[in-house]
């Protein structure tokens, strides 16, 4: 089952190592000049999760709403051979209906975008039929593994982004805001 | 099935980016001094397979003939909005059985290591009996995607490594120098 192993390499290859050095990251960050993170609590990444698998490299050309603003200070880790394996993470300013800004770190799940490729490919085993119904796949196991982490508690938000809706010029931003 | 879906992903979303770009990336290199890489043709990526999945963070614990030499210069990408994500290879010095060096860039085939960290997670879904089953089973599908691949054409090499024989001392050394 594709999206049950890509949800666990998701969480065991990656956040768990990146969500517990976010907050530390994002206290270094001079960009900020002391504007404060979106929502009260720890620093938690905003991973978005689009139904349809199509994820783009810059959020800024599904909402310009959504603008880049700088790069945490990256993780630097021995990994399998890869000396200094580099983990670095984007903070995100999303302005409101209000024109308010909000920052954030955030990004579009990975593994998503294997699944997007794969249905385009036909000796991989699926199409663009099942591709829906493994993104679901996807995002509740992920939720079941971050749900049951230690670790992780708490510094992540899971964000379902629903292809009916994307041709709203600000849902991306909306929805950002609202989790 | 686990493994399909990482071996997938490993091609989609790594190997596919990374492959084409290792030539000019060692070209660039001033710590090689001119020194020729093992092996005529392209430079290939020698992808480390060990059969139990036990993956080292650096190869020197394996075998101390295999040693870090200089980082590639990375490739930079914005992806599924993480800007500038960095893909950085390693290359490494290989001593052979008469001391000599051959210059290769090297690392284990990281989706392993999730393999390796499922099997002890019990609500992952699978146990150490079927682990060397997911390897194998991950090796061929990589095989035949990469086979089949033109962007990555003769730019690997695959090596299985049986930990039947890891005690010895300069297996893993060996295996890389002869394949
Ligand atoms: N957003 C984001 N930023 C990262 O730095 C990152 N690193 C990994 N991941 C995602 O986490 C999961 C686990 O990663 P793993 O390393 O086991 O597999 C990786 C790894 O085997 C290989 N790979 C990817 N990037 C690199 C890299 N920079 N160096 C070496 N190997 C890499 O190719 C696989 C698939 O990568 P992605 O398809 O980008 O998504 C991965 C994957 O879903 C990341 N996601």
């Amino acid at each position: 089952n594709v999206s049950h192993g890509l949800a666990w390499s998701f969480y065991l290859g990656y956040l768990k190592l990146v969500l517990p050095h976010l907050q530390k990251s994002v206290e270094k960050l001079k960009e900020l000049n002391g504007a404060v993170l979106k929502g009260a609590g720890p620093t938690r990444l905003h991973i978005l999760l689009p139904l349809n698998a199509a994820v783009s490299s810059r959020p800024e050309v599904d909402d310009p709403n959504v603008r880049f603003h700088a790069h945490l200070p990256p993780l630097e880790v021995d990994r399998a051979g890869v000396r200094g394996r580099v983990f670095k993470n984007s903070l995100y300013k999303v302005m409101d209906a209000q024109g308010k800004p909000h920052f954030c770190v955030l990004e579009y799940a990975t593994p998503l975008l294997t699944l997007h490729q794969m249905s385009h490919e036909s000796s991989a085993g699926f199409g663009e039929a099942q591709r829906r119904h493994q993104v679901l796949l996807f995002y509740r196991t992920l939720r079941d593994i971050l749900e049951s982490s230690l670790q992780c508690r708490n510094l992540y938000r899971l964000i379902l982004l629903d292809d009916q809706r994307t041709h709203e010029p600000h849902y991306l931003s909306t929805e950002i805001v609202r989790h």
